[in-house]
């Protein structure tokens, strides 16, 4: 773990007088490798270390008794602001339907949270209607009719063969004729780099304006988080992330990729393949995981 | 090195950029590029062009000369191929992209839907099997996956099918019980057809961080992995966890995915894939 190296890197100077800028430098370096190790973007660690030296100047960690603890400190607390000191909610309309689009890559859990998105807003009274507005993958709207099963909630699509717009659009009125307060819009998988599909999803959120158009991404992301999440937050007004298989054993550095990129909180995680398995994110909790 | 030397530290930072940025990970990536600064010392190379060829040229080695087999012939009973990986990586999709391919060969394929857990997983291969224009052995939600496997395996043999594709549930190599599951599979398989599956491919999404190295490294713990399928490629990841995979396990990378389409499976090239790290 981070504070073990740093201890191990503090341990050698001890007794041996002040605190140098070079031991300085074979501490950062330390947080550096863990933070790769992590998978949080070069980038972005290039960035971070900057502000811990900073914040480490700042704080007279040469002078202090306990410069390895110190650091630590201000490493955990530099990521806990980065990923936005306690938990963001879902906004809610003034005037219902309030609707959430999710939107993503390939596989990262999409239509997974969309039932779990609803079992969540269940429990506060909430009545959902999931939209299948994936007509690529197969059996993807069927996946999403037994998600819906499940989560004891609306389901409506308009096939397969139909344009996923024109479904997110008649959805809107099929919510008020089943009494839905909420409407999550379930899309398919895409990638940042193909145009016409992402073309689709600026269509959709341009037409159905949602409240809350989630990122949903993998917690195992390495590098390449900071390009996806770059070009849809270009492509799309993003408000929030939500991260999935966080009940691996992935670092989930990509977290800090995200936020940083998108300027918009984790709102969610996913911890499990069954739908209660969502909880919201906790930015001290990702702090501890990300430094191992 | 000099202030004034080409090949500078300013340059092997550029090579540690670029490595980990293609998920290289951080410990394969050191040893690189402290490789690669030894043989610049060594053979007093001053042209970063020249040491990237260099680099390059040894990866290619690296994963060696020929591309591994995918021929997957039996020649006493059906070939069997067990398809493994964590959610979402993309084994559904490969599996019928694997059977589209056999049959387009002319081989008789038979798909087992081992998936039994995850909602419309029947349904999504029974759309490749439609595809593909082969035959699938399915039970209903809930069966348990040996049991699909060994009737799989067992449906072959009876109809002399060259080639079986199992495709397996999503799972994370953290949970024990899951794990323990797919080992039931692979022991399920081998008691029906002795020395089968003959190919357990993992399937890998190249978007994957370095936990990549966590799940090869569990994944071959439980069933002997012999060959990687590596997904997504088509997108901006480079999916260089594959290197450090080869590096520390031997598990050699023998398809990728590069798209959503029943023609987007590609035999691994070696160059290929190392031209486009660098790119
Ligand atoms: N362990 C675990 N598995 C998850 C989690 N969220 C989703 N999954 C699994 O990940 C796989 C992919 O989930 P989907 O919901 O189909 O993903 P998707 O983004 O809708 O996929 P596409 O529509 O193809 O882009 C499934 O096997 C899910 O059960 C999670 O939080 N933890
Ligand atoms: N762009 C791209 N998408 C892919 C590729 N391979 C699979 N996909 C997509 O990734 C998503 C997940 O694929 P699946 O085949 O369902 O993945 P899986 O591993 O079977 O998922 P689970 O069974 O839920 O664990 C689907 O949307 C696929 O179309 C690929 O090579 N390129
Ligand atoms: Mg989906
Ligand atoms: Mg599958």
């Amino acid at each position: 773990s981070l504070a073990k190296r740093l201890d191990s890197v503090f341990k050698s100077i001890r007794g041996q007088g002040r605190l140098t800028e070079a031991n300085m430098r074979d501490a950062l370096q330390q947080i550096r490798t863990a933070l790769l190790e992590a998978d949080v973007n070069y980038q972005v660690v290039k960035k971070f270390i900057a502000d811990v030296q900073e914040a480490a100047v700042g704080a007279k960690v040469l002078d202090s008794v306990h410069p390895g603890q110190q650091i630590v400190k201000i490493v955990h607390d530099e990521l806990v602001t980065i990923m936005g000191e306690k938990n963001a909610p879902l906004t809610r309309s003034q005037k219902p339907p309030t609707v959430i689009m999710l939107v993503g890559l390939q596989g990262q859990g999409k239509t997974t949270s969309a039932g779990k998105l609803a079992v969540h807003l269940k429990k506060s009274g909430h009545k959902t209607l999931l939209v299948g507005a994936d007509v690529y993958r197969p059996a993807a709207i069927k996946q999403l009719e037994i998600v819906a099963q499940q989560a004891d909630a609306e389901m409506f699509s308009l096939g397969e063969h139909a344009d996923p717009v024109e479904t997110c659009l008649m959805a809107m009125g099929e919510a008020s004729l089943r009494g839905c307060d909420t409407i999550v819009l379930d899309t398919a998988g895409r990638l940042h780099v193909d145009d016409d599909m992402m073309l689709e999803a600026r269509q959709i959120a341009d037409q159905l304006n949602p409240h809350e158009i989630l990122f949903v991404a993998n917690a195992m992301t390495g590098q390449d988080a900071v390009n996806s999440a770059r070009q849809f937050h270009e492509a799309l007004p993003l408000t929030g992330v939500v991260l999935t298989q966080m009940d691996g054993d992935a670092r989930g550095g990509a977290a800090i990729s995200l936020i940083e990129v998108t300027g918009c909180p984790v709102k969610f995680v996913g911890v499990g393949e069954k739908l209660d398995a969502l909880e919201p994110f906790h930015p001290e909790r990702m702090a501890n995981q990300i430094l191992g | 090195f000099t202030g004034n030397d080409p090949v500078s530290d300013a340059m092997f930072d550029a090579l540690e950029e670029s490595l980990i940025s293609a998920d290289v990970g951080v410990a394969t990536t050191m040893t690189i590029v402290e490789d690669m600064r030894a043989r610049a010392k060594a053979e007093k190379i001053v042209d970063p062009q020249q040491l990237y060829q260099l680099l390059k040229d040894e990866m290619v080695l690296m994963f060696g000369e020929t591309a591994p087999s995918v021929e997957w012939r039996n020649e006493d009973g059906p070939h069997v191929l067990l398809i493994a990986g964590v959610n979402g990586s993309g084994k559904t999709t490969t599996a019928g992209k694997i059977a589209f391919k056999l049959a387009n060969q002319g081989r008789s394929v038979l798909l087992g839907a081992a998936d039994t857990f995850r909602a419309a997983a029947g349904e999504q291969l029974g759309i490749w099997a439609e595809r593909a224009n082969v035959g699938m052995i399915r039970h209903k939600e809930g069966a348990d996956p040996g049991a699909v496997a060994y009737d799989t395996v067992d449906a072959a043999i009876a109809r002399n099918t060259d080639n079986v594709i199992i495709d397996t549930a999503g799972r994370l190599h953290t949970k024990v019980n899951l794990m323990e599951e797919l080992k039931k599979v692979q022991r399920v398989v081998d008691k029906r057809l002795p020395g089968a599956p003959h190919e357990v491919l993992l399937i890998l999404d190249a978007t994957t961080g370095q936990n990549g190295l966590q799940q090869a490294s569990q994944f071959t713990d439980a069933l002997a992995v012999t060959g990687i399928a590596l997904t997504k490629l088509d997108g901006t990841a480079k999916g260089g966890m594959a290197i450090a995979i080869y590096k520390q396990l031997g598990i050699p990378i023998k398809l990728i995915g590069v798209g959503e389409g029943v023609d987007d499976l590609q035999p691994f090239d070696a160059r290929q894939f190392v031209d486009a790290l660098f790119a």
